[in-house]
């Protein structure tokens, strides 16, 4: 197969910042945040 | 999020670990300008200050909301090297939370909860207005801190539906701070002015934002808001608007060859050192018109001002607004100054300017202008290559826009075969190239550019054990000019979802069917860890040899003060450790209880001493009187 013109850093895909830390499997509040103790009780 | 301890400061100390991608680096100190530009906050690299952000290359993007004490972690992890991706995680930790999460989201955005990842759903919570504030600021669908509609879906539908359905698209935009946004986050911090921005115009108000005719020319620049010869409007408004849209014209037909017109800036007051000033200019006289630009550069010597040459455009194209950059280095208070020429051919028109930006940040190297874009976008081949350019370095490039796709606009960075390839490194090494949709709005601050940037790592290979960025002559493929020379192109590295179609076809993206990219490619290797050259700014490496001998425990921060490394140990607000190597714990409770029983002690302390010293005294004062009596007693014997 020839190669390939174009090598695309996404991989062909568009993705968010949550997509990303969900393929990771982490399980952050709201996709992206880290809670500190107070903040945790509150949510 | 509601709560002083959790704002910063506005300029916010931080360190670029070395575990980050030399592609993330330089990304976050691009997104450190768009802060810059926008806003009163600013980044210096930590110099010991107690709290600070520690960028880092975690699993994932994510950050803590609103300021920690200590050393707060961000991550830019693999993927998350996106000006607008550092942009929303730094608003996270300057005290933002998500966009639907506001107490109000209900009344602008539904959520559809069967479409929700099961176990997802603690992911779409509102925050009650005692916890987040937003502080009288409307509902943002197009904040940079909006989940998209398919956040965290578990099939194909939308888990986010916008009541006002032309947003439906409009949520999750990664491009740049919206409006709001920018409000938000400076009123947040009582921002009442920025680092970068220095001045911005689009000769919408008579007064032409201050600036001034020259009284030492042949003519004057009219506010008109169109010219017979061309433009037939302005450039910021385009003509969409009755009774608006003005620009600055300089009517060339009407003076002798060599006459001139001077329009100067009002006063401005440079911080940085360095600016970009950025116009749109159209011609309608003659190409040997030309305009000038100079600088007048005040000192306490110089009271009238030092003028300049800076830059003379010649040879202006006739019939179409063009965007012009031009690099300054002004450091005393100046005016910039635009002169135009009258050449020596015949003229009918003349000279227009317009949405005059001007800013303390670095020019775009280059810039790709694509004419007549609408058309090219339905064209069926759908790729674009951009002429070619050379970087500051002296490597050739290209740029490719691929436009086929349905959805997606794709873009991608090529090294060509170039002149000084004989000279140059190769593989070539952590060269950073920043590709940038320019958002032509008037107003510099209100753009919502779409920035991506690669940097060339000169160890990636390709399946055929080639270096990927070596030289194009040896890995790349022969391709052709337009004017038919031959040449060879590397393979393209970039991403096929650059933009979307539709977010493309929005704001002022495409503009009088004309499209810009602005393009810069610097060597970032300075931003390598391990290499010598680190960046002599950040202290961060000294801290760290002296540190090495210095355990500190219970999270203390080692700095240097002096030369010497100490543990810089946290407290509370009733609680403290001490000792070289915050070793220690102290409390107000544990003082007190020193406190209270010292007292007591010395109290029970001083009533011994009051007993004995009262037994003591009565006891010798029982003596004496008992020995006088005696005396007396023997004395008086013999008398009588």
């Amino acid at each position: 197969l020839p190669t390939p013109e174009n090598f695309d850093v996404d991989g062909g895909i568009d993705q968010d910042i949550f997509d990303i830390n969900e393929d990771l499997g982490l399980d952050l509040f709201e996709g992206d945040i880290k809670l500190n103790g107070a903040q945790e009780r509150n949510s | 999020i509601i709560g002083e301890e959790y704002r910063w400061p506005h300029t916010i100390p931080y360190v670029l670990e070395d575990s980050l991608e030399m592609n993330a680096k330089g990304v976050i100190l691009n997104a450190f300008e768009r802060y810059r530009l926008k806003t009163c906050i600013d980044f210096k690299p930590w110099t010991g200050e107690p709290n600070y952000i520690s960028v880092i290359k975690d699993s994932g993007c994510w950050s803590s909301v609103g300021k920690r004490t200590g050393r707060q972690e961000l991550s830019i992890g693999a993927n998350c090297d996106r000006i607008a991706t550092v942009q929303h995680e730094f608003l996270h930790a300057l005290g933002f939370w998500h966009e639907q999460s506001r107490s109000d989201r209900d009344d602008y955005v539904a959520i559809i909860w069967d479409r929700i990842q099961s176990g997802r759903e603690h992911n779409f919570n509102i925050y009650s207005d005692e916890v987040s504030d937003n502080l009288n600021v409307p509902y943002d669908y197009t904040s940079v801190m909006h989940y998209s509609k398919t956040a965290f879906q578990n099939g194909t539908e939308p888990t986010i539906v916008t009541r006002i359905s032309d947003f439906e698209d409009v949520i999750g935009q990664r491009m740049d701070f919206s409006d709001s946004d920018l409000l938000k986050l400076n009123q947040l911090y009582n921002c009442s002015s920025s680092l970068s921005f220095l001045d911005s115009c689009n000769f919408e108000l008579e007064n032409v934002c201050g600036m001034i005719q020259s009284s030492g020319d042949s003519a004057d620049w009219q506010r008109v808001p169109q010219v017979p010869r061309g433009p037939d409007s302005d450039h910021s408004n385009m003509g969409q608007c009755q009774d608006s849209g003005f620009f600055m014209y300089f009517d060339t037909s009407a003076v002798n060859v060599g006459a001139t017109a001077v329009l100067e800036s009002r006063i401005l007051y440079p911080k940085r050192g360095f600016q970009c000033l950025q116009f749109y200019l159209y011609n309608s006289g003659s190409e040997s018109d030309q305009l000038n630009i100079y600088t007048r550069e005040y000192s306490t010597d110089n009271v009238n001002g030092i003028l300049t040459l800076v830059e003379e455009i010649k040879e202006i194209p006739i019939g179409s607004w063009q965007l012009h950059h031009v690099a300054l280095k002004v450091t005393n208070k100046f005016r910039v100054v635009f002169e135009g020429h009258k050449g020596s051919g015949a003229s009918l028109g003349g000279l227009s300017i317009d949405d005059i930006n001007l800013s303390e940040t670095w020019c775009p190297h280059h810039v790709w202008h694509i004419r007549n874009f609408t058309q090219l976008i339905d064209s069926p081949n759908g790729t674009l290559y951009s002429p070619p350019f050379y970087s500051s370095k002296g490597y050739a490039f290209q740029i490719q826009l691929t436009l086929s796709d349905l959805t997606n606009v794709g873009i991608y960075f090529h090294l060509i075969s170039g002149a000084n390839d004989d000279q140059l490194q190769w593989p070539c090494p952590w060269q950073q190239a920043t590709m940038t949709l320019l958002d032509q709005n008037p107003d510099i601050r209100q753009r919502m550019s779409n920035q991506r940037s690669i940097t060339t790592d000169p160890f990636m290979t390709t399946d055929n054990g080639n270096y990927f960025w070596d030289r194009p002559s040896q890995v790349g493929a022969v391709a052709f000019f337009p004017n038919g020379t031959q040449f060879r192109r590397s393979r393209g590295y970039g991403t096929s979802a650059f933009i979307t179609h539709q977010r493309l076809k929005s704001r002022d993206f495409i503009k009088g069917n004309d499209v810009y990219l602005l393009l810069t490619v610097e060597d970032i290797s300075h931003l390598n860890s391990t290499s010598v050259e680190s960046t002599p700014t950040s202290p961060t490496s000294s801290i760290k040899e002296l540190c090495l001998e210095l355990t500190c425990e219970n999270d203390g921060i080692c700095a240097v003060r002096d030369d010497k490394a100490e543990c810089m140990c946290p407290s509370g607000d009733d609680w403290w450790y001490v000792g070289e190597r915050c070793e220690k714990r102290g409390s107000t409770r544990d003082t007190i209880i020193i406190v209270v029983s010292s007292t007591v002690a010395v109290f029970v302390l001083m009533l011994v001493v009051t007993l004995v010293s009262v037994y003591c005294t009565r006891r010798k004062y029982l003596k004496r009187t008992s020995s006088n009596t005696a005396n007396m007693t023997v004395e008086n014997e013999h008398a009588f």
